[in-house]
């Protein structure tokens, strides 16, 4: 009777699952939350059960970084609703037509769109714990399979069929990232604001040397982006509350840095109000040098500015601050503390297109001055659009000042910035 | 328990019949480059089920080779394929694939380099598979095929060992009572 019921169970699993279709012309879950158990039955004897299903929750976000799938582990569906179901057996187990072969060769297999079996003959061990087999490893390639991918006979790659012992640290690499991004596509979305935030450090000569990173913010969470990689930074998104000590959980719209020769001023904006950052303590200000205290209302710290706004950037080649909100962009001038003459003007004005057509209009997400790319960049949903610079006019004069390039898509230019699963972020 | 005496369980005893089985001569490497899809691409996808027999078992398939060694001619596994016999020119193109895609020195000989390499723990998915898209139409005009039984009070056709048949025989029955 309980085999009959497993066999009823299952084939009216696959017969769901194939009725979801395909995604992106392959063969793959169409749905982008996807639950996941290890069934009780199919507990390991070498790991505690918290390590493993920790360790599975991990393996299961790793995929999550470089794709747009989400995975959220479920104690409580029917275990015929769960779509990845994980666990450990021996020999002939849960029914499954192909046995282990004891210690040794095979360690795990899985089906595509599938269950996940790992042989517990195999010496599974933690990651970074030192001989054994990494079921963080292993995990993730079984992952792989159930996703649709196939073996991948190439250095380096996690869908490699025999297994490398563990390096410190394995993550997916670039080739792995766009083989599931070729099943499922990229990731998008819109983020709350986009800022380099520099950071001086002195050398062990005693030189102040300036250093800049790369950030991506989106609602609650955050990403820091490594240029020289072309990725984000392993294990993000962050939340905000974690990395921005005191700015809002919710996250932020601006971000601005008033540099000069004379200033030196970090701000956020969210709402009616905006934070100064103390970077050298790593928080916001409650009250600064000058006696203002945070937060404090963007009408009084810069009269004439509306509220709330889509974004804003410092422009060091005027000293203004431009903030931009709806169609508008209002030009706030540092120094005198005030709105600049003929604000607020029409955004298409100051920034004109190229294409015509071919401009955000509007409700802009992110004004981000790259030091990367010496360049002022203007994001909008998916989309972004580059400001025309002193080097692109040197090479051709004829380029009206700040006029906007025609629009690429974020995701060829920054790549993998992905959500995981809320239950995911710590 | 499995036996052990070091606190990180990294000298765990385990027993000769719970350890895998070596590929040591051309017999069992051959089972090997079968097994994992070298000498056909595998159909994976329809080994999920636990009554799939489209796979042959390990125990059945070294029964076979040894069957195959003992009398010296080809024999037929269970799903009706043909065995090569060992350095057949199917077992000397699995094996030179096998190397390639392994970086192994591609010689076509079952060399020691080779041995080690098909010792090592690997996924148990083969690395040859049938199209996936091809299996899952073939297998869900099968299931069309099983509904309909059940929708128009037809039998199925019988099938041995086949427990899906039987669920549909009783259900037809009970719709027909009914």
């Amino acid at each position: 009777e309980k085999q009959h019921h497993l066999q009823t169970l299952m084939r009216k699993t696959r017969r769901r699952k194939r009725s979801t279709g395909a995604l992106w012309g392959h063969a793959a879950f169409s749905k982008s939350v996807l639950t996941w158990r290890l069934i009780g039955e199919g507990y390991s004897s070498q790991l505690s059960v918290d390590e493993q299903r920790y360790i599975f929750r991990l393996a299961f976000r790793m995929w999550s970084e470089v794709s747009p799938l989400q995975f959220v582990e479920d104690l409580h569906s029917p275990l015929d609703e769960i779509d990845i179901r994980l666990g450990f057996g021996t020999g002939r187990h849960f029914g499954c037509s192909q046995r282990f072969d004891g210690a040794g060769r095979e360690f795990a297999h899985a089906w595509f769109l599938g269950d996940i079996h790992f042989d517990d003959d195999e010496h599974f061990t933690a990651p970074n714990t030192g001989n054994g087999i990494s079921l963080l490893k292993v995990a993730v390639h079984e992952i792989g399979h159930v996703l649709g991918l196939p073996h991948i006979y190439r250095s380096g790659s996690i869908m490699q069929p025999s297994y490398r012992p563990q390096d410190d640290g394995f993550e997916l690499d670039w080739l792995d990232r766009k083989a599931i991004q070729n099943l499922y596509g990229g990731c998008e979305g819109r983020f709350s604001t986009v800022f380099d935030w520099i950071r001086k450090e002195r050398t062990a000569y005693g030189e102040v040397v300036v250093r800049f990173n790369t950030y991506f913010m989106r609602n609650s969470w955050y990403w820091l982006y490594e240029n020289r990689s072309n990725r984000t930074r392993y294990g993000d998104p962050v939340s905000v509350q974690v990395g921005w000590h005191g700015l809002p959980s919710s996250g932020v719209d601006a971000y601005v840095h008033v540099w000069s020769h004379t200033t030196d001023e970090v701000y956020f904006f969210k709402g009616t109000q905006y934070w100064r950052y103390d970077s050298e303590n790593d928080q916001v200000f409650s009250e600064d040098a000058d006696g203002q205290r945070y937060p404090r209302l963007i009408s009084e710290g810069f009269p004439g500015v509306p509220s709330p706004i889509d974004t804003a950037y410092y422009d060091r080649r005027d000293a203004h601050i431009y903030f931009f909100r709806g169609s508008m962009v209002y030009r706030f001038s540092v120094q005198a503390n005030k709105l600049a003459a003929k604000s607020p003007q029409k955004m298409t004005e100051l920034f004109p297109a190229l294409t015509l057509g071919d401009h955000p209009t509007s409700n802009l997400d992110a004004a981000y001055f790259s030091y990367t790319h010496n360049t002022l960049f203007l994001l909008k949903g998916t989309s972004y659009w580059r400001v025309v610079g002193r080097r692109e006019r040197k090479m051709k004069r004829s380029l009206p000042y700040n006029s906007l390039l025609p629009s690429r898509e974020v995701q060829q230019q920054w790549f993998d910035i992905c959500d995981v699963h809320a239950s995911a972020l710590k | 328990e499995k036996l052990f005496h070091s606190r990180d369980h990294s000298d765990v005893e385990m027993s000769s019949s719970h350890l895998a089985e070596l590929i040591t001569d051309t017999n069992t490497a051959q089972h090997f480059l079968f097994k994992y899809g070298f000498i056909k691409p595998v159909n994976w996808e329809s080994t999920q089920s636990p009554d799939a027999d489209t796979l042959t078992d390990a125990d059945i398939f070294s029964e076979d080779t040894v069957s195959l060694v003992q009398e010296g001619r080809l024999a037929s596994s269970r799903s009706g394929d043909s065995e090569n016999p060992p350095e057949s020119p199917d077992f000397v193109r699995a094996l030179l694939e096998f190397q390639r895609v392994s970086g192994l020195p591609v010689t076509g000989v079952f060399d020691d380099a080779t041995k080690v390499a098909m010792n090592k723990p690997r996924c148990g998915v083969p690395d040859k598979e049938e199209d996936q898209i091809e299996t899952m139409e073939t297998t869900t005009a099968a299931e069309d095929l099983n509904e309909s039984a059940e929708i128009f009070n037809t039998t199925a056709t019988p099938q041995s060992n086949n427990t899906d048949t039987d669920v549909v025989q009783n259900s037809t029955s009970d719709k027909t009572e009914t």
